[in-house]
């Protein structure tokens, strides 16, 4: 699974529609301070469902939207758009993940009556609140194929926030609920301060952490 | 499952603290090491937890003889850091990762030995890098760059590296 | 006592926040406040108390409407802590001051201003910097060089700016 | 009162004796990472009277000692001096800083009984503990009409850390007490957590710092 691309609009001080194509494995961003690299990064955070103001650096949701400049007037909103290649992947891989997550036990049986549209939200976190960590991303990679649970080339998720405080969520379009957009990233290490996104200043984290602390962010990995 | 965050862990640590691992190729030497608490209270007190013990790092730049991780220097504790997280990702890399200045207390030879571990990651995930320094602008596929030309709001433009004036501003030519 | 921070007060907020202040000079405009937050108990409650209230700051970058500080950038919380010090020094310089890597996050542009400011003070208060930036090298009087030729045993050595190099080693004739 | 220089032996990478000259209003410190431009700080800060370990980066306070490294033995002990010039200020200086001490009052009638030896660290601290700041201050600078209220031009302060646990702290060559420096500095805006020295990674903790901490490095500037 790949990404793709990353577009965002009203945004912290990105007030016009902005796009960044992930084409080539480095990709450097670069810029004067205050001009909004690190927002390109509360953006990513942010659709992918971060729950916390202060962690985005603000004191409320609603300071993600663009809140006007000497130049312009305030957002109506904020929006941001992730989009991923969601290839299907080689049989093996599939059965190698399987047997990794489920300690080598086949699960193949009990498959048999998984969900049929993957796409809706309801079946979707049904799927994955089913009781057993491992069961469930059996069940997501069978279904699919794919990395993520969705039955789809490309996967856009989407993000909005309206300055009247009113928020969408969307999968391929479909509205769906934050947490199934949270869900759908669990386990491949985005998202959910795992260990792929380190914020500025937080480098040392991982060192400065409680030995407890340190325990999830590698039981993230595992 | 127990098992299988021991697995994770044992693969983790030795990607980390190995021979060969990332702490000694981004430090040139030395040696580290990451290892499991004993409890401290509860029936397994004393003893190691698979499902319970908090993790603990020890890191030995080369000559040197630290008691704390907190002795470290700003540099080393980066690529320290630094080391961790890619020895993370080895065992299980994720799609993109994004790295918001992480190179800000390095110096230069170490901004090249952060750079050159970068590279080895490339057929697995997008990394997204960003910076101040030259160094690591030159280690980068593509540069996008920010500016505001607009008082309080963002664009974004394309960059080559050239265009990066020593002044860290974007030349004329990368603005439009 | 009373009188005496009220005194303080109204001098570095002067200092820092005025027309012709720190923030100002270090942001090339913009504004900025210092300012004392209204008891939320007690018998004043309300009502600011120059013997208790707790101490606020609002910075605003020229062309921004930032609404709480931790908005700001790296770069720019960096110019307004800096800005602030400065404003306490004003009022009551110290016989010395040490910065240690203060300008990290600080691109080309923004080290400039800051090396500006420290000029300043040079009548009162001596400046100990240190720092892994050329331009901010360049704005010392002179530079003490650390080095460790032997493994974990640091040793001082007196530099001239030509002899640091680009990679932030010190030239074999600085170890001398 | 200007800082002169500072000398370490012992002390954290500093294995062997290490004279700084301060003669020029701006030094810098370079070099490359690790090797010991931090714990130049952390000497300053130490013999000033710093009294907590975690504040100097370690777990305990024999960290500070140097502990020995491929190349050496570890040291027997840490010790540090910090020389200041301490001239004799003009008379008007020192009247304009004891009215602005003491809202204009004069004190000079009470003063004819100040102790005789102001070096003595007995009455040292007898006179820097006398009930009200603002008379100590007073009494400082007028029996010595100098910044620190030692009777010399040069102040040595000298602060030692012995493997087996014992301190030694000297003020001139005297032996003194830890709090004794500690209150030599009291006022003057360095030591103690003032704004004089801003640690690696700490600039912007006055921004970070709630507003009953910014209050209180405001009045140690007041
Ligand atoms: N909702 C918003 N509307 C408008 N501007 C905003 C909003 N939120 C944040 N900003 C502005 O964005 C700027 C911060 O941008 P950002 O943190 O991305 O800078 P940066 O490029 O990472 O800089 P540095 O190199 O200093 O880290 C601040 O000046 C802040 O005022
Ligand atoms: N008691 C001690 N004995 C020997 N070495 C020590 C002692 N305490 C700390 N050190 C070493 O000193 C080094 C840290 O030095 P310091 O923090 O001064 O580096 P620095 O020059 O500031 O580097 P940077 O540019 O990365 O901030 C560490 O490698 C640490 O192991
Ligand atoms: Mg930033
Ligand atoms: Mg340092």
């Amino acid at each position: 699974m790949r990404l793709a691309k990353l577009t965002l609009s009203g945004f912290k001080s990105f007030a016009d529609p902005t796009e960044f194509r992930f084409d080539l494995p480095i990709i450097g961003i670069v810029g004067p301070n205050g001009c909004g690299k690190s927002n390109v990064v509360d953006a990513i955070k942010w659709v992918l469902g971060e729950r916390s103001a202060k962690s985005l650096r603000g004191g409320a949701m609603l300071d993600v939207i663009f809140a006007g400049s000497a130049a312009r007037k305030p957002s109506g909103m904020a929006a941001v758009t992730l989009s991923f290649e969601n290839p299907v992947v080689g049989e093996e891989i599939v059965r190698a993940e399987r047997a990794k997550a489920t300690g080598g036990i086949d699960f193949d049986t009990e498959d048999s009556e998984a969900p049929a549209n993957a796409n809706a939200p309801t079946s979707l976190s049904a799927s994955l609140s089913l009781g057993d960590h491992e069961a469930s991303i059996v069940k997501r990679s069978q279904v699919t194929h794919r990395r993520l649970p969705i039955d789809a080339d490309m996967v856009d998720v989407t993000r909005r926030l309206y300055a009247d405080g009113r928020s969408e969520y969307l999968i391929n379009g479909k509205k769906v609920r934050l947490r199934d957009i949270r869900e759908l990233f669990l386990d491949t290490g985005i998202g959910n301060d795992a260990y792929s996104i380190i914020e500025q200043g937080k480098v040392d984290a991982m060192l400065l952490a409680n030995p407890q602390e340190r325990r999830q962010i590698l039981e993230e990995a595992a | 499952s127990r098992s299988r965050f021991e697995e994770t862990f044992k693969t983790v640590r030795e990607n980390f603290a190995g021979h060969d691992g990332m702490f000694r190729r981004l430090f040139g030497g030395g040696s580290a090491d990451l290892f499991l608490l004993p409890m401290d209270a509860g029936p397994r007190a004393g003893e190691i937890d698979w499902l319970e013990s908090g993790v603990e790092i020890r890191a030995k730049p080369p000559g040197k003889e630290p008691r704390v991780i907190n002795q470290l220097s700003g540099g080393e504790k980066t690529m320290t850091a630094v080391a961790l997280l890619m020895a993370i990702f080895q065992s299980k890399p994720s799609p993109f990762c994004v790295l918001d200045e992480v190179d800000a207390a390095l110096d230069e030879a170490n901004v090249e030995r952060f750079c050159a571990a970068l590279k080895q990651f490339l057929d697995r995930s997008h990394f997204i890098v960003i910076t101040h320094h030259k160094r690591t602008m030159q280690s980068c596929d593509m540069l996008y760059g920010v500016t505001m030309p607009q008082r309080g709001v963002s664009k974004r433009v394309a960059v080559k590296f050239e265009e990066v004036g020593s002044d860290g501003r974007l030349s004329k030519a990368a603005t439009e």
